[in-house]
C-alpha cells in the first residue's frame, strides 16, 4: 500500500 | 516526517531561494538554464495536482504552494523581466527528448492507471532528468559561477537526502515506493560528477571550471 503513503512527500 | 526528509525539503527550499536571489540581486539570469526551469515548473505542476484533493498537512500544502510559486516566479524573471540576460545560445538542450520519454514511461510503469497517478509518476520521472539542460549548459560553457554551483549543490543534496529518508522509512515503517526511489537514485547519480567538482574546487574557493 505505498500508493497513498508516498503522497505525503513533496 | 524524519530529519532526512525535512533536511531534503529545506535543501530544496534553499536551492530555490539561492536561485531567485541570484537572479534578483544581479538582475541577470546568465548561466542559468531556462529549459531546466521549465521542466521543474512542469514537474511540480504535474505532481501537485492533488493540492486541492488530497490534504496531508499545513506544512505539506504550504511547501507545495511555495515550490509552485517559486518555479513560476523563476520563469517570469528569466523569460520576461530579465529576458535580455538569458543565455539562450548555450541553452540548446531539446526538451522533447526528456518530456516524451518521461511521459511514455509514466504511461507504462505506474502504480495505478489513473490521471492523477500517471501525472504524479510523470513528474517523478521528469524531475529525475530535469537538471540535464543545466548540466549540459555548464559543460558547454565549461564553467559555472560560484552562486550557480551553490544552487546546484543544494538542489542535488535535496534528492540525496530523500534517498536516506526512504532507507529510513523502509526500516522504521516498512514503507517503500519503488518508482520514487529508483527515479530518485537516477536523479542523484546525475549530480555525482558535479558534487565531486564542487567539493574539490568550489569549497576551496576556486571557480567551478571543467577540466579541458
Amino acid at each position: 500500500g505505498s500508493l497513498v503513503e508516498t503522497k505525503d512527500e513533496l | 516526517m524524519n530529519i532526512f526528509r525535512l533536511g531534503g525539503d529545506l535543501a530544496h527550499l534553499l536551492a530555490i531561494i539561492i536561485l531567485l536571489l541570484k537572479i534578483w540581486t544581479t538582475r541577470s539570469c546568465a548561466g542559468i538554464s531556462g529549459k531546466s526551469q521549465i521542466l521543474f515548473a512542469l514537474t511540480f505542476t504535474a505532481r501537485y495536482l492533488d493540492l486541492f484533493t488530497n490534504f496531508v498537512s499545513v506544512y505539506n500544502s504550504v511547501m507545495k504552494v511555495v515550490y509552485l510559486a517559486a518555479a513560476y516566479a523563476t520563469l517570469y524573471l528569466m523569460y520576461v523581466k530579465f529576458k535580455a540576460t538569458y543565455d539562450h545560445n548555450h541553452d540548446t538542450f531539446r526538451l522533447e527528448f526528456l518530456i516524451l520519454p518521461a511521459a511514455g514511461l509514466a504511461l507504462i510503469i505506474n502504480h495505478e492507471f489513473s490521471i492523477i497517478e500517471v501525472m504524479w509518476t510523470f513528474s517523478i520521472y521528469l524531475e529525475a532528468v530535469a537538471i540535464l539542460p543545466q548540466l549540459f549548459m555548464v559543460s558547454k560553457t565549461g564553467e559555472a559561477e560560484s552562486i550557480t554551483s551553490h544552487y546546484l549543490f543544494a538542489l542535488g543534496s535535496y534528492r540525496a537526502l530523500y534517498i536516506v529518508n526512504w532507507v529510513y522509512r523502509y526500516y522504521s515503517e516498512g514503507f517503500y515506493d519503488m518508482i520514487a526511489t529508483l527515479a530518485g537514485v537516477v536523479q542523484t547519480v546525475l549530480y555525482c560528477d558535479f558534487f565531486y567538482l564542487y567539493i574539490t574546487k568550489v569549497l576551496k574557493g576556486k571557480k567551478l571550471q571543467l577540466p579541458a
